[in-house]
């Protein structure tokens, strides 16, 4: 009948998604309430592993954006153990799944992504980094405590793209916490992959990247490089049409995130 | 296109019951990514290097990866960020392989790994997911990844 925000693991527990195959490992999915007086509550997917998950270490997936999905990229496209199907009708295996590995544990952070709410609708127009971090590691303290047979398993934190700034934010939070607590959470390392990481050598690397493939011009790159503060959050004018011209009559219709495939039309 | 069948799936109430979700009924379909909260983020670090340093100097095992044909966070882009770092080498560049094959590229700083995947866009392991799960697989281990 659906758990609620604060109830315990078990009622917790996925006994099967619709249209999945048979598998070997346990699933679990919730809310866990990370502020209580705005009414936030982020929402989780733990696919434990596949062998031996009591050996694994747990594995926290997060997914950029801002404001995009760790179960519509990381759990169903990427790392997770299913693939929807083409119809939506149902889940295939994924045999590259890193659940074969580790327990994998998919948040939907900040509230507003996903599955994952605030009864403040103020929270969807102000939010940022510092409070995803925050609320992420609300959420991990009160998870542990619910799941608390992974307290004392090896934490990593992984993710790709806007993650390359919720991932050390979130580890950095921990170390924090673990300064200061007597339990603290055992926290081994971090993963990041394409990720966003300093404004000015992103988009330096960025304008770079798109002459040294071969994707814009030697007159559109200079114009880039002579007009653009790659340091600024919102560009000049001038610098925004160049981006736009690159994109638009330069790049041609790609895949900008894989420059070789063909684009999903 | 993969999103387009999430956009589907999850938003199926039989799939949310299963997965004890959207219990408030929130009053907007679920989806993979909210251009409300992107258009209105309004707090993000200029830099993330600060942190990076920290966590290195805390003993923090850290890894960065980088799909070779994302254009969008691309290869030089990270490549340009941990050069800022300016950390030591301890086992210089060189290819790794997964079945046989390059699987990219690699060098061992002091505190930080870094590797490319070869052919991969910016979701690695959706478009090289053998590579990815062999990276997945030396991080876990805390091991340089195989040079043959």
């Amino acid at each position: 009948g659906g758990s609620q925000p604060d109830d315990g693991a078990a009622a917790d527990r996925i006994w099967a998604l619709p249209g999945q195959p048979e598998v070997s490992f346990e699933q679990f999915s919730g809310y866990v309430t990370v502020n209580r007086a705005a009414g936030r509550a982020l929402f989780y997917w733990l696919t434990e592993a596949s062998i031996q998950p009591l050996s694994k270490p747990l594995v926290i997936w997060l997914n950029g954006g801002p404001g995009c999905s760790s179960i519509a990229y990381g759990a169903s496209e990427e790392i997770g153990p299913f693939r929807i199907n083409n119809k939506a009708s149902g889940l295939v295996p994924n045999k590259f799944s890193w659940n074969s590995l580790a327990n994998l544990l998919f948040l939907e952070t900040p509230a507003g992504v996903g599955f994952s709410y605030t009864n403040r609708s103020s929270d969807l127009l102000n939010t940022g980094d510092r409070r995803t971090a925050k609320d992420s590691l609300e959420f991990l303290v009160r998870w542990l405590n619910r799941f608390p047979w992974y307290k004392t398993r090896d934490i990593f934190i992984t993710g790709e793209s806007y993650a390359g700034h919720y991932v050390p934010q979130l580890a950095r939070e921990i170390l924090a916490y673990n300064a200061k607590s007597s339990h603290p959470i055992h926290l081994k390392g971090i993963m990041v992959g394409n990720a966003v990481t300093d404004n000015y050598y992103d988009n330096l690397g960025t304008v770079t990247y798109w002459w040294s493939h071969a994707m814009i011009s030697d007159k559109t790159y200079h114009e880039l490089i002579n007009t653009c503060d790659f340091s600024r959050q919102k560009e000049s004018n001038e610098c925004e049409s160049l981006y736009t011209y690159a994109m638009d009559k330069e790049f041609g219709n790609i895949d900008q995130y894989n420059i070789y495939a063909p684009p999903c039309n | 296109c993969t999103e387009k069948y999430a956009e589907i799936y999850f938003n199926r109430p039989d799939v949310q019951k299963a997965l004890h979700a959207n219990i408030t009924k929130i009053p907007y379909r679920w989806t993979a990514c909210s251009e409300l909260l992107n258009r209105n983020w309004n707090d993000t670090d200029v830099s993330i290097l600060p942190i990076y340093r920290e966590l290195i100097s805390s003993g923090m095992r850290v890894w960065v990866f980088s799909g070779d044909v994302d254009s969008v966070v691309p290869v030089t882009a990270t490549r340009y960020s941990i050069s800022q770092l300016k950390l030591r080498t301890k086992v210089p560049w060189y290819p790794w392989y997964v079945k046989n094959q390059v699987g990219g590229w690699t060098e061992v700083y002091e505190g930080l790994t870094f590797a490319t995947v070869r052919g991969a866009g910016h979701e690695v392991p959706l478009f090289k997911p053998r590579a990815a799960l062999q990276l997945f697989k030396s991080f876990l281990k805390g091991e340089p990844l195989p040079k043959s």
